[in-house]
């Protein structure tokens, strides 16, 4: 039987919940494996599961639960940038 | 818990139901019963914040229904607000924050789910799902706290229906946003950042772009499945889609000027994948080859292409790569080339990648039954399927199988890069073996 292709579905899964920004027509950006890490991470946290930073299998499971559309994290990295600009200024 | 940043600036809140449930799969709830659910959900916001939820319905004449400040209603799949529901299980339900837009407060229920009014634990409670979407209606972001009604997952029905209080994480959120309920000073206070992100400033319309074609012609020098995004590379450029099916742009990117260290001028690319131990990314451009960190080349490359030991049955080693992907099914490296491809172990040892060639190879392309021998590049896809891409076409093998009788070829430019259909022309269902004709008595 096939392995689903996990690797893509999570990172489907991460961006469109907030966990990584979307990609950025105008830099275009890749994803890189540290920042795909990073976002299992937090989303490993905010989900309450053992913080591994891998797609292990309680982190799978996680992912498949039944859920509200809306992202988790809204607009996380926006924010940063806007108080680091406040911070400037200031 | 955590604030979307947004409120109504009133207490009394009117909300109307435009749809139910599906009765064939959901029975049992009825309108009746859909608005004593809903009621109870609203209540459980209103008994600890100073806020009023009247329901309007069509017999009510002072207020038209459409103007109801939060909206409920069952639809399915794809209805036309950038948030489509996937059937049973996956999302459920979805609301928008309080504010001026149309929108706001608005809160859909994915009407291919199997709703129930607690107790069975094999569908999903309408209460405990109402209460969480409300929570978003009047300014609730999700929340990591458990237990918390705003957490995304759904984990089963509330205990309690009848007599359902928030949890002190909801509690003090709502009462964050609106005050306490009786108490002196109602109101609350406008709530502090996170704010929505702002939208990107407009951008003015392109000129056509010559590339149109280029990217809607096909005959891609490779295709390959990076961080999850597809890439289709072509002469000096490439273009990206996304797992939903949108390209990142339309406007294709250069090659040399995203993947740096490639040499300069590259214009084009035989192979590409990524290699599933470590992450790093292999391009082979004719003998050689080279190998990423990101988007930037590693150090010591590019390498013969000689290093892979790859012969040819005559015995001749490879000197150009035709594709090459990671088989979801086994987590093999196959690389094709010339009729003929090869299969590798690349397994993650102290700290670095170990290549084996697998005993047996080559073998011949034709194994591959149904698609093309001779094949632009394949990538493991979806759930864990092969596509195999030539031309302007692609074919999946499904399940991690190699001989399927009939594989129906189907459009890269329509399906992967947003080009418009084209003219219906016939295209053999088997390139291999073609297809044997049948006719009937009237010739």
């Amino acid at each position: 039987s096939a392995v689903p292709d996990q690797y893509s579905k999570a990172v489907d899964w991460l961006s469109r919940y907030g966990y990584l920004p979307v990609p950025d027509p105008r830099t275009s950006k890749l994803q890189t494996k540290e920042g795909i890490e990073k976002a299992i991470r937090v989303m490993q946290r905010f989900g309450g599961v053992k913080e591994t930073g891998v797609l292990d299998d309680e982190t799978i499971k996680l992912m498949s639960m039944p859920r509200c559309s809306l992202p988790d994290i809204v607009g996380s990295e926006d924010m940063l940038r806007r108080r680091k600009r406040r911070r400037r200024k200031r | 818990y955590a604030l979307s940043g947004l409120k109504w600036h009133k207490t009394d809140l009117t909300w109307s139901v435009h749809s139910y449930p599906s009765p064939s799969l959901s029975p049992g709830l009825t309108a009746h019963v859909v608005g004593d659910i809903l009621t109870r959900a609203f209540k459980a916001w209103s008994d600890v914040a100073p806020l009023n939820f009247h329901q309007l319905d069509s017999s009510d004449n002072r207020w038209p229904i459409a103007e109801g400040d939060i909206r409920v209603s069952f639809t399915s799949s794809y209805h036309n607000d950038g948030y489509p529901f996937d059937g049973q299980g996956g999302t459920l339900a979805h609301a928008f924050f309080p504010g001026t837009d149309e929108m706001a407060g608005d809160t859909h229920f994915d009407d291919d789910e199997l709703w129930s009014h607690g107790g069975d634990t094999s569908k999903t409670d309408l209460f405990t799902v109402a209460v969480h979407e409300f929570g978003h209606a009047l300014g609730l972001s999700h929340s990591s706290s458990d237990p918390s009604i705003m957490r995304p997952y759904y984990q089963g029905p509330v205990t309690d229906f009848l007599n359902f209080q928030l949890d002190m994480d909801d509690r003090l959120a709502i009462q964050q946003i609106y005050g306490v309920k009786d108490s002196r000073s109602p109101g609350g206070v406008d709530p502090d950042l996170p704010r929505l992100p702002s939208p990107p400033p407009p951008r003015p319309t392109q000129a056509s772009d010559p590339s149109f074609l280029e990217r809607c012609k096909g005959g891609f020098d490779a295709v390959a499945n990076i961080r999850g995004e597809v890439f289709f590379f072509k002469g000096a450029h490439f273009w990206r889609t996304k797992r939903d099916g949108s390209l990142v742009s339309l406007n294709p990117a250069k090659i040399n000027n995203f993947w740096i260290g490639l040499p300069p001028g590259t214009n084009k690319i035989d192979a590409a994948y990524e290699r599933k131990s470590d992450s790093k990314i292999v391009f082979f451009i004719g003998s050689q080859y080279w190998v990423f960190k990101d988007t930037e080349a590693m150090s010591g490359y590019p390498q013969p292409l000689s290093e892979w030991g790859m012969r040819t049955k005559s015995g001749v080693l490879l000197d150009r790569v035709e594709a090459a992907f990671i088989w979801a099914h086994n987590g093999k490296t196959y690389v094709f080339s010339g009729g003929e491809f090869w299969r590798f172990d690349e397994s993650f040892k102290a700290e670095q990648v170990t290549r084996q060639l697998e005993q047996g190879y080559p073998r011949n392309s034709s194994l591959w039954a149904g698609v093309p021998s001779h094949m632009d590049d394949i990538i493991s896809w979806g759930e864990g399927d092969a596509y195999f891409f030539k031309d302007n076409l692609y074919w999946v093998l499904k399940n991690g199988g190699l001989n399927q009788d009939v594989v129906t070829p189907k459009s890269i430019a329509v399906d992967w890069l947003r080009c418009p259909a084209p003219p219906v022309t016939f295209t053999p269902a088997n390139p291999q073996i073609p297809k044997e004709c049948h006719c009937d008595i009237r010739g």
